[in-house]
């Protein structure tokens, strides 16, 4: 308890999928 | 004015090198980055900034085009992106700015920082607060951008979901220590805040020693 669950499915977690929030995509190209 | 400016475009023109008018070690200082580190990212910066337009400032344009390797299409993850970079709000991103931001995505920077960050950036409408249609917009667009599809009803029980977490004082919206609250109980929601090659710049952009200034 108090850590992530990877059953825990919250909106953040979705919306944190953005490629566009991942910024390695400056040092990947 | 124009002196400035015609120093700085003869700064790159002479040769590549570092331009003298950004105080390097002022950079460092502030920032977790060494005095090589903030030249590594330099050489990024030259890359990123003269991408579509060759002026040393990194347009939106730019942006999208590093991140998602397309110059057109709209986007509101993109576009808070770019204003939390933009710390003038001009409309470019100035070498020092991306300094400033990208210290936020160290792995050595402050908790609190990437707490802050992440809380602007969701705070699309920059009310101080996260809105319940803030993140019901913020999660159509990943939705959209993955070409995944969710019904109502799932969508709504995932925000439910989120928000009765969250939300603790039930007001409907996410305020900044509850924000804090929550990501301190899902540290995962924060892992975009953390580029673990920033910790590694000098090896990725070698090309710095030939500019330098400096041997850290």
């Amino acid at each position: 308890k108090g850590s992530d669950s990877p059953t825990i499915i919250n909106a953040f977690q979705l919306i944190g999928m953005s490629s566009f929030l991942d910024l390695s995509g400056f040092f990947e190209q | 004015f124009f002196s400035t400016v015609g120093q700085c475009f003869d700064c790159r023109q002479n040769s590549p090198r570092t331009c003298q008018y950004v105080d390097l070690a002022r950079l460092a200082h502030d920032s977790p980055f060494s005095v090589n580190e903030v030249e590594a990212l330099y050489e990024l910066f030259k890359k990123l900034s003269c991408s579509i337009i060759d002026d040393m400032l990194i347009h939106k344009e730019e942006l999208r085009l590093a991140l998602f390797q397309a110059p057109y299409g709209e986007n509101i993850f993109l576009d808070r992106v770019f204003d939390l970079f933009d710390e003038k709000k001009n409309g470019v991103i100035e070498f020092e700015e991306f300094i400033h931001a990208l210290s936020v995505f160290h792995p050595n920077a402050p908790i609190e920082e990437k707490i802050d960050f992440a809380f602007r950036l969701y705070d699309l409408r920059q009310t101080g607060f996260i809105e319940r249609e803030e993140v019901q917009q913020m999660v159509a667009t990943i939705l959209m951008e993955s070409d995944m599809t969710l019904s109502d009803e799932l969508l709504n029980l995932i925000i439910d979901k989120t928000f009765a977490d969250a939300d603790s004082d039930k007001d409907g919206k996410i305020s900044k220590a509850e924000w804090k609250a929550y990501v301190l109980k899902h540290p995962s929601l924060l892992k975009n805040m953390t580029l673990p090659y920033l910790k590694d710049v000098t090896t990725a952009f070698p090309s710095f020693i030939f500019n330098t200034e400096v041997e850290d």
